[in-house]
C-alpha cells in the first residue's frame, strides 16, 4: 500500500490524526490520546484495478476479464481500505464507569483499488 | 469537478484545508459516538486525576518481561557505524555514533541517514521520540538539535535523515553524534535487536572531498 505524500494522485492512504485534547474529549476518553482516522483517497485507473496490496495473480485475472469484455465496458474501480485494525478506547460512560472497548475496523492501515 | 473520477474520499480533496479538517473531525466524533452507542459525549462529573488513573492502570496491566538490554553488549566500532550504549534508563536509551577522523576531516557531508531496527513489544502503534543531541559550546552538556516523533507499528528498519545534524557537528569540530530514543514505559527497550550485529543501528553518510578552491583567473 502507499501512503499519500505531496501531490500523489494515485490511490493511497492519507494519514489524519484526531487529537482528543484538541477537540476537548480528553476528559472522558482516558486512553489513547487520539485517533488515527486515516482514509483512502486517489484515483484507480483501470490498469491499477484489482491490486489490493498488489496481489499479482488477482490483478492478472482482472486484466484478462477487462480484455475479454473490452475495456470500456469495465466500470471504474475505487480506492478503498484493504487492511484495518481496531481502535481500543478506555473511557468514562454516562454513569462515570470506566469502560474499555475495542471498536473493530476503525483504523485504516492500507488502501488499494477494488 | 464533473470530470473527476467519483469516489467516497475524492470529494474531500476539493474542500479547503480547514473545511476539510473540520469535516474529518466531525466525522471522527460521529463515528466514535455511534460505535459506542452514545447519543452524545458523556459529561464526566468527577473524573479521577489522569496521572493517578494511568498509574493504577499500569499496575493492573501484566507487565511484559522486562526487556532490559543484556549487559554484555559489544562496544560499538569507530567509523560511525556501531553505537555505544550509555545512560539508558527504562524509558530511554542513548546511542553514540563516532565518525572516523578521515570522514570528519576535509570532507563535505552530502547526506547522512540513521537506520534503526525496531522490535515492537506487541500490536498497535508505539510512539517513539528520537532526539539528536549535540554538545553545547562548553562540551559539558548536550542540547537537543532536533526532535522527531515516530509512530512505530511493526518490526522493521526505519530511517531518519540526520544529514544536517552531522554537518553541524562536523562544523563544530565534533565527531560524535548522540541519538536519544524515548519510548513509553511499557515498551522496555526499543532496540531489542541491538545486540545482534545484523540489526544494530548505524548511520550511512555520503561525503565528498572538499576540492581546494580554484581561483578563476579572468
Amino acid at each position: 500500500s502507499i501512503d499519500c505524500s505531496g501531490d500523489s494522485r494515485m490511490c493511497c492512504r492519507k494519514e489524519f490524526f484526531v487529537d482528543f485534547k484538541e477537540i476537548g474529549w480528553e476528559d472522558w476518553i482516558i486512553q489513547p490520546e487520539g485517533y488515527h482516522m486515516n482514509y483512502c483517497a486517489g484515483l484507480c485507473p483501470l490498469h491499477m484495478a484489482g491490486i489490493p496490496g498488489l496481489a499479482a495473480s488477482f490483478h492478472t485475472a482482472v486484466l484478462n476479464l477487462i480484455k475479454a469484455n473490452n475495456a470500456d465496458a469495465a466500470v471504474d474501480s475505487c480506492c478503498v481500505p484493504t487492511q484495518r485494525r481496531p481502535l481500543s478506547l478506555l473511557y468514562y460512560d454516562r454513569d462515570s464507569n470506566i469502560v474499555k472497548t475495542d471498536i473493530p475496523d476503525m483504523i485504516v492501515d492500507a488502501c488499494g483499488c477494488t | 469537478a464533473p470530470e473527476a473520477v467519483w469516489c467516497p474520499a475524492c470529494g474531500l480533496s476539493a474542500l479547503a484545508p480547514t473545511t476539510q479538517r473540520d469535516a474529518l473531525i466531525a466525522l471522527a466524533k460521529q463515528s466514535i459516538l455511534s460505535k459506542l452507542h452514545l447519543p452524545a459525549r458523556p459529561n464526566v462529573t468527577q473524573p479521577m486525576p489522569r496521572g493517578a488513573l494511568l498509574t493504577a492502570l499500569r499496575r493492573t496491566r501484566v507487565r511484559p518481561v522486562d526487556t532490559a538490554l543484556p549487559s554484555g553488549i559489544p562496544r560499538g566500532g569507530g567509523g560511525g557505524s556501531g553505537p555505544h550504549l550509555r545512560s539508558s534508563t527504562s524509558r530511554s536509551v542513548r546511542l553514540h555514533f563516532h565518525f572516523a577522523r578521515e570522514l570528519a576531516g576535509s570532507n563535505e557531508i552530502l547526506q547522512a541517514t540513521l537506520h534503526l531496527f525496531w522490535a515492537v513489544p506487541g500490536p498497535g502503534t508505539h510512539p517513539v521520540t528520537v532526539r539528536l543531541l549535540q554538545p553545547d559550546p562548553t562540551g559539558l552538556n548536550t542540547t537537543v538539535a532536533s526532535e522527531t516523533r515516530l509512530e512505530v507499528q511493526r518490526d522493521g528498519w526505519a530511517t531518519l535523515d540526520v544529514g544536517r545534524a552531522v554537518q553541524s557537528l562536523f562544523g563544530q569540530g565534533s565527531r560524535r553524534l548522540t541519538v536519544e530514543l524515548e519510548v513509553a514505559e511499557d515498551w522496555g527497550s526499543p532496540l531489542l535487536a541491538i545486540h545482534s550485529d545484523s540489526h544494530r543501528p548505524f548511520v550511512a553518510a555520503q561525503a565528498r572531498a572538499r576540492t581546494p578552491h580554484r581561483v578563476q583567473r579572468r
